[in-house]
């Protein structure tokens, strides 16, 4: 853990007395390798460590009896303070219907949150309405529906040759119709570099009013998370993220690369493959996990 | 990216910057960079672009140094697809079908997982795309009995291999893991021996995480193989120099789409070019 590495420098520098600022900075080496090892983007974890330094030089740190722990703490306030900030639930509409799109690179969880969110909405007094707005995976319809079956949840179904876009707009006019107040779109999954389909996102922000636009992440996602996030935001300006598969033992470092990048809170974190496996972000817990 | 430039202290940190941001860890990205400025020195090398060569060379020679090529030489050779969920198994299941199909082999699909909704319908449709017969029972059946019966049937009609999509998992639930043992000794049950390639598939936007996926998974069930999917996306799945070195266990085959024809034999100096691009 980066406590004990920092205890094993800062022996090393003990019998000499006063720590001084060469010492702290082979301590401040241990923060950057531990961020990256929690896969923080490169340039995030540089950035972060200098936004640490002073506080690290300084006399707090220097006249401490345990510096390592002291770093650590600092460590793990700024980490809380950049992963929390604005902490908040799903935004609702003050106009029903509240229309949720999720989007996000393929593989990443959003046909199982889209049935954990309206599962999630359901306990807060809402009526959710499903669309199964992925048209090109196979069998992508039939997960959704069959999540819906099992969980009482109604699904609006593609319709003839129906483009997403246009299936989206039937699917709020089919919320409206059954007095939903909660309309989740389920996206085919894509690549932040996939021109075309980023044409449909704002294809779909154009047929509907969409009010909350979340980016579904997984945990595990390395180096690039900034460059995916950065890319949708810049196309479809991402409201809000929610993180998946945290109920494995990646450290989720792209947390804090996305919440750098995005400037956007995190806002849910799916930890299971069940309905029910949908938890509010925690940034204290998140921060404890990155540093490992 | 790095190239017409000076051989100075910068060079070593941007080439740092370049293979850490390809996921490869800190660890490797060091041990490469140190090995260059060693070489640097030791040969005298002047440019940017000699150096650039001469660590692409090296690092060719290494990726050279593993034999790469599926073994289907059992009959019938049942392939095994495991890893977390998500990372591409029932999609490279479908394409491998098509590859093997066109190479002239027959082959028979196990939809073998039978837990997560639509898994057997999207193996399905490759099936159908593929023209490969598939065998499935219902969802929550034992997937061991699906396994058993399309081994079975390909016995049954002399087909050469046995495709086995697995659900996914993560490695952190130990009672999943302990699931694939299972379906291994079904497989030696059936046919005598264990599965002839057991591929982990690994999606190139995991970071470090997935080398702790392919210890855990080397560990529940032998890997013969690694596929490295999602290759047509920005990131360049660094992890596979730790993974290779550590487990000994080389990837086989890559995939770059979600098309049918969109999975490749991995190529070292193809994957390399896109690392330095
Ligand atoms: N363990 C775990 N598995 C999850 C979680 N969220 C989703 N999954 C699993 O991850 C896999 C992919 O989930 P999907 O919902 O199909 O992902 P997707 O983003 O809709 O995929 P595409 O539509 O193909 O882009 C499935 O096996 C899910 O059960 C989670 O929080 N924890
Ligand atoms: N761009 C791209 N997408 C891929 C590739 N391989 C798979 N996918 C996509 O990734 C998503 C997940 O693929 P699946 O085959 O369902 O993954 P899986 O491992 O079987 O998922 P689970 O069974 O839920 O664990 C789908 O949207 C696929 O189309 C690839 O090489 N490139
Ligand atoms: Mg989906
Ligand atoms: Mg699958």
């Amino acid at each position: 853990s980066l406590s004990e590495r920092l205890t094993n420098i800062f022996d090393r520098f003990s019998g000499r007395g006063k720590l001084s600022r060469e010492d702290v900075e082979a301590g401040l080496r241990e923060v950057r390798m531990a961020l990256l090892e929690a896969d923080v983007n490169f340039k995030v974890a540089k950035a972060f460590v200098e936004s640490i330094r002073e506080r690290a030089v300084g006399s707090e740190v220097l006249e401490s009896l345990s510096p390592g722990q002291q770093i650590v703490k600092i460590v793990n306030e700024e980490l809380v303070r950049l992963l929390g900030g604005e902490q908040r639930r799903l935004r609702y509409s003050p106009q029903p219907p509240t229309v949720v799109l999720l989007l996000g690179l393929q593989g990443c969880g959003k046909t199982t949150t889209a049935a954990k969110l309206a599962l999630a909405v359901r306990r807060d007094g809402h009526r959710p309405m499903l669309v199964a707005a992925d048209t090109y995976r196979p069998a992508a319809v039939q997960q959704l529906a069959k999540l819906g079956k099992d969980n009482q949840l109604p699904v609006t179904l593609p319709q003839g040759g129906m483009l997403p876009p246009e299936l989206c707009a039937v699917g709020v006019a089919e919320a409206k119709r059954l007095n939903c107040d909660v309309v989740i779109l389920d996206t085919a999954g894509r690549l932040q570099i996939d021109e075309k389909m980023l044409d449909e996102l704002k294809e779909i922000r154009k047929r509907v009013d969409v009010g909350e636009t979340l980016m579904v992440v997984d945990a595990m996602t390395g180096q690039e998370a900034v460059n995916v996030a950065t890319a949708f935001d810049a196309a479809v300006s991402i409201d809000g993220v929610i993180l998946t598969k945290l109920d494995g033992d990646a450290r989720g470092g792209a947390a804090l690369s996305m919440r750098q990048a995005l400037g956007k809170p995190i806002i849910y974190c799916g930890v299971g493959e069940k309905p029910a496996d949908l938890e509010p972000f925690a940034p204290d817990r998140m921060a404890s996990r990155i540093l490992g | 990216v790095m190239l017409r430039r000076d051989l100075d202290d910068e060079f070593y940190d941007d080439l740092l910057e370049v293979l850490v941001g390809a996921d490869t860890g800190m660890g490797v990205a060091e041990t490469f960079v140190s090995a260059l400025r060693l070489r640097v020195k030791t040969e005298r090398i002047s440019t940017a672009e000699q150096a650039l060569a001469g660590l692409k060379a090296e690092m060719l020679e290494a990726l050279n140094s593993r034999d790469r090529r599926l073994s289907l030489d059992q009959s019938p050779s049942v392939v095994v697809v495991v890893g977390v969920n998500g990372s591409g198994k029932t999609t490279t299941l479908g394409k491998l079908a098509h590859r093997l199909k066109e190479e002239g082999r027959s082959v028979v699909i196990a939809a073998a997982d039978t837990f997560r909704a639509a898994a057997i319908d999207q193996m399905k449709v490759w099936a159908e795309r593929s023209g490969t017969l598939v065998v499935t029972h219902q969802l929550g059946a034992d997937a061991g009995a699906v396994v058993f019966d399309a081994i079975a049937s390909a016995q049954a009609r002399g087909a050469e291999v046995v495709l086995v999509d697995t659900a996914g998992r993560l490695h952190t639930k130990s009672n999943l893991m302990v699931e694939l043992a299972k379906v291994r000794r079904v497989v030696e049950r059936a046919t005598g021996a264990p599965p002839q390639e057991t591929l982990l598939v690994i999606e190139a936007p995991t970071g470090m995480n997935a080398i702790a996926q392919a210890h855990a998974f080397h560990e529940a069930m032998p890997l013969t193989g690694i596929v490295l999917t999602k290759l047509d996306g920005t990131s360049r799945g660094g992890t596979i120099w730790a993974i290779e070195s550590e487990l000994n266990v080389p990837v086989k085959l890559v995939g770059l789409g979600e098309g049918i024809d969109d999975l490749n034999v991995f190529d070292p100096a193809a994957y390399l070019d896109a690392l330095f691009a």
